[in-house]
C-alpha cells in the first residue's frame, strides 16, 4: 500500500507504469519513423537527414519485441532490464523514496539492412486529456507553450503533421489536465526533439541513422558508424507526474530533477591500494 | 596552458554545426578529438585543484593526491573503479545548494565497504550492469556490475569523499534475481 509505483512489462515489451499517489497512468514504448527519401532537387523532395527530420509518412512503425525482462530489487534502488530487440533496450529505475520514475534506453545500432534510414522515438502515452496543448522549454529558461497545429502568430496550415508539430526539448517537455489538475513531465539529459501528437502523449526523438543527405548544405548522410556499425546511445529519461494545483512544489521537485540531470556531481576517483581508511581518514 | 587549451576547445564546441551535429563525419570525429584531449586536460586542472585545497588542511610535507575521472561512466566502464579493490571516491558538486544524489560504479566484486569521512558506513547495493550494456562495441570493461550508494548532501561548490573498499567474504550482497515475477 505505501508503494508509489506500480509497474508492469506488457507482450510487446511496454512499461505500464501506476504512479498511484498521483493518479496517473502511463505507457512507455518504443518505436520508429521511416525517413524519407527524396532527389532533393525540389523542396518538397527532400530527404530526412542532419538538418531536417522527415518521416516518410505520418505513420509510426511498431517494435517486435523478441527480448525478456528481469527485475532487481534492493535496498537503495529497483531496476527492470527489459531488452525489446537486438538493438533497443532499457532500464527502468526507482530510487528508495524518490517520486520520479528514470528510464535509462540504449538504443542502437539502427539497423538499416533493408535500406530505410530510421528515427526512434520513445513515447509515453498518459490518461491525461491535454486538449492539443503542451509545453517545451527555452534553454532551460521558460516553458512555451505549444498548441498542436497552430502557430501564435499566423493562421498556419500544417502539411507535415508529424515534423510540423516537432520542437526542441533542453531540458523539460510536460503536458497537463487542467480539469484533473494533474502534471505530467518528462527531463531529458540532452537537448531531444519532441512533440504530443495525441492528447495525453509526450514524444521524445532519441536516435536517427539515416542514408541520404538532405541537401542543406552538409552533403553527407546522418550515418554515424564505429567499429564498422552504427552508433549505440544511451541516455536517460526522468519522469514525474504530479498535481498541478500544487504549483510551488512540483515546480521545486522538478527545477531541483533537472539540475540533478544537468548539473551532475563530477566523480573523481584515487585508487589506495596501500593506504587503510584509518590512515585516508 | 592547459585552462588556455581548453577555453578554446569550449569556443570552438559552440559553432552551431558542433552543438546541434550538422557538420561532416570527419569534423565530426575532429571536434571529438578536441574535446576528448581538452576534457583530458581539464581533468590535471580538477586534479590539482582539489589536491590543493584538500592538502591546504593538512601539513605541508604530505604529498599531494592525484583525481582520476572516468570519462566512460556513461557505458558503466571505469578502470579506477573495476581494477582497484581500495580507492576513494571524491564527488564534487558544481551547484549552489547541497545536494544528495546516487552514485554508481562499474565494479568487479560482489560486495563493497563505503564509509564517509567521518567513518561511518553507508548502504550500498550491487546491481548487475545489463547485457547489452557489456556488449557495447568498443567497451573495454571487466565491470559486470554497478555499485550504487547515495551521497548525502554533498556541499555547494563543495566536494565529499567516500573511501571504498572491497570485502572478502561475500557479506552485504544485495544483489537479488527475480525473473519469475513480472511487476515491479
Amino acid at each position: 500500500d505505501s508503494a508509489l509505483f506500480n509497474i508492469t512489462v506488457n507482450g510487446n515489451g511496454n512499461v505500464i507504469v501506476q504512479d498511484k499517489h498521483q493518479d496517473i497512468e502511463y505507457t512507455q514504448s518504443f518505436h520508429y519513423y521511416e525517413g524519407a527519401e527524396g532527389n532533393n532537387k525540389v523542396f518538397l523532395n527532400r530527404s530526412s537527414g542532419a538538418y531536417i527530420f522527415r518521416p516518410k509518412t505520418s505513420d509510426i512503425k511498431n517494435l517486435t519485441n523478441t527480448g525478456s525482462h528481469k527485475i532487481y530489487k534492493g535496498p537503495l534502488v529497483d531496476e527492470m532490464h527489459i531488452t525489446i530487440n537486438d538493438w533497443i533496450s532499457q532500464v527502468v529505475r526507482v530510487y528508495n523514496k524518490e517520486n520520479f520514475l528514470e528510464f535509462n534506453w540504449l538504443v542502437g545500432p539502427i539497423p538499416v539492412g533493408e535500406h530505410i534510414g530510421k528515427e526512434v522515438i520513445t513515447k509515453y502515452s498518459s490518461n491525461l486529456k491535454t486538449n492539443k496543448i503542451f509545453y517545451t522549454d527555452s534553454n532551460g529558461r521558460e516553458m512555451i507553450k505549444r498548441i498542436r497545429d497552430f502557430r501564435p502568430t499566423w493562421d498556419v496550415k500544417i502539411a507535415e503533421p508529424v515534423s510540423g508539430n516537432y520542437y526542441p526539448v533542453t531540458s523539460k517537455i510536460f503536458i497537463n489536465d487542467k480539469k484533473r489538475s494533474l502534471k505530467l513531465s518528462v527531463l531529458t539529459d540532452r537537448s531531444e526533439g519532441g512533440t504530443s501528437l495525441r492528447d495525453g502523449e509526450i514524444e521524445l526523438m532519441v536516435h536517427r541513422r539515416l542514408l541520404s543527405d538532405d541537401a542543406f548544405g552538409v552533403g553527407e548522410p546522418l550515418n554515424e558508424e564505429a567499429f564498422g556499425t552504427g552508433l549505440e546511445t544511451r541516455g536517460q529519461h526522468y519522469v514525474i507526474g504530479g498535481r498541478a494545483s500544487d504549483v510551488s512544489s512540483i515546480v521545486l521537485k522538478e527545477k531541483k530533477l533537472a539540475q540533478k540531470l544537468a548539473l551532475r556531481p563530477w566523480t573523481f576517483i584515487t585508487p589506495v591500494e596501500d593506504i587503510t581508511f584509518e590512515q585516508w581518514s | 596552458k592547459n585552462l588556455e587549451e581548453f577555453r578554446e576547445a569550449m569556443g570552438i564546441m559552440q559553432h552551431h554545426d558542433a552543438v546541434t551535429g550538422t557538420e561532416k563525419q570527419k569534423v565530426a570525429n575532429d571536434y571529438a578529438r578536441i574535446l576528448y584531449k581538452n576534457m583530458y586536460q581539464g581533468d590535471d586542472i580538477v586534479s590539482s585543484s582539489l589536491s590543493k585545497w584538500i592538502l591546504k588542511n593538512k601539513n605541508e610535507n604530505s604529498s599531494p593526491v592525484q583525481f582520476h575521472s572516468c570519462l566512460e561512466l556513461n557505458i558503466s566502464s571505469c578502470t579506477y573503479t573495476e581494477e582497484n579493490t581500495n580507492f576513494v571516491v571524491t564527488l564534487y558538486n558544481p551547484q549552489s545548494q547541497p545536494v544528495t544524489t546516487y552514485v554508481r560504479l562499474p565494479v568487479q566484486g560482489q560486495s563493497y565497504s563505503v564509509k564517509d569521512s567521518t567513518g561511518t558506513e553507508q548502504k550500498t547495493q550491487i546491481v548487475p550492469i545489463p547485457t547489452p550494456v557489456i556488449n557495447i562495441p568498443g567497451r573495454k570493461s571487466k565491470a559486470t556490475v554497478e555499485l550504487v550508494f547515495a551521497a548525502i548532501k554533498i556541499p555547494a561548490l563543495g566536494y565529499q569523499s567516500y573511501y571504498i573498499s572491497e570485502n572478502n567474504a561475500a557479506q552485504h550482497v544485495h544483489l537479488s534475481h527475480a525473473t519469475i515475477n513480472s511487476s515491479m
